[in-house]
C-alpha cells in the first residue's frame, strides 16, 4: 500500500 | 466518500458557522483567540489553492469557497469591525513559534516537493497546531463562554472522525497517507484535555472554567 495525498478530502 | 468524512466535514462546517454566528448576533469577539483565527484562515488559504487548478466534484469546491469565505469574515470581523470587543491582552500566543517550525517541517516531509504540495503539507502540519492560541487564551482567562466550548466541541471531533475515515479507507481502498494521519492524530490529542472538560462540565450544563 503506497501513501498518497488525499486529493478529495477537504 | 464515507459516512465518517461526511459527518467531518459537517461538523467542521457547524463549527466555522457556529463561531461565525456567534460573533455576528453577539456583536463581540470576546474569548475568541483571533490568532487562531487568523491561523485557520491561512490553512484554508494554503490547502485550497487547487479550487484554481482542478475541480473535483461541487460538494468539494462548495466546501472549500464556504471554508475560506467564513473564515476570512470571521478574521474580518475580529480584526476590524469588532476590533473593539477583541480581547487581545489574553490573545498573546507567540505564533511565530507555529509557524517557523510547520514550514521548516513542511519543507523536509512532503510527498512531493513542488510548490502546491509543500503548501498543502504546511496546511496539514498547520491545522494540528492553529487551536493551541485559542485554547491557551482560555487558559489565561480561565473561562470560556459555552457556545465558545460547543465551536471547540465541533472543532475538535471533525478531525477525530477524520481519523476513522483513514481507518475506513485504509481498510477498504488501501489508502493512507501517513502526513495527515500523524498531523490528525496530534490534532487531536491537543483536544483531549477539552473534551475532558467539556464531556464532565458543559455537558452537565455547568460553565467551563479553569483550573478544571
Amino acid at each position: 500500500r503506497t501513501p498518497v495525498r488525499a486529493k478529495d478530502e477537504l | 466518500m464515507n459516512i465518517f468524512r461526511l459527518t467531518g466535514d459537517l461538523s467542521h462546517l457547524a463549527a466555522i458557522i457556529i463561531l461565525l454566528l456567534k460573533i455576528w448576533k453577539s456583536r463581540s469577539c470576546a474569548g475568541i483567540s483571533g490568532k487562531s483565527q487568523v491561523l485557520f484562515a491561512l490553512v484554508f488559504t494554503t490547502r485550497y489553492l487547487d479550487l484554481l487548478t482542478s475541480f473535483i466534484s461541487l460538494y468539494n469546491t462548495t466546501m472549500k469557497v464556504i471554508y475560506i469565505g467564513c473564515s476570512y469574515a470571521t478574521v474580518y470581523l475580529i480584526y476590524m469591525k469588532l476590533k473593539a470587543t477583541y480581547d487581545g491582552n489574553h490573545d498573546t500566543f507567540r505564533v511565530e513559534f507555529l509557524i517557523v517550525p510547520v514550514g521548516g517541517l513542511a519543507f523536509l516531509v512532503n510527498h512531493d516537493f513542488s510548490p502546491l504540495e509543500i503548501l498543502w503539507t504546511f496546511s496539514i502540519y498547520l491545522e494540528s497546531v492553529a487551536i493551541l492560541p485559542q485554547l491557551f487564551m482560555i487558559s489565561k482567562t480561565g473561562e470560556a463562554e459555552t457556545i465558545t466550548t460547543h465551536y471547540l466541541f465541533f472543532l475538535g471531533l471533525y478531525r477525530a472522525l477524520y481519523l476513522i475515515n483513514w481507518i475506513w479507507r485504509f481498510y477498504f481502498e488501501g489508502f493512507f497517507d501517513m502526513i495527515a494521519i500523524v498531523a490528525g492524530v496530534v490534532q487531536t490529542i491537543l483536544y483531549c484535555d477539552f473534551f475532558y472538560l467539556y464531556v464532565t462540565k458543559v455537558l452537565k450544563g455547568k460553565k467551563l472554567s479553569l483550573p478544571a
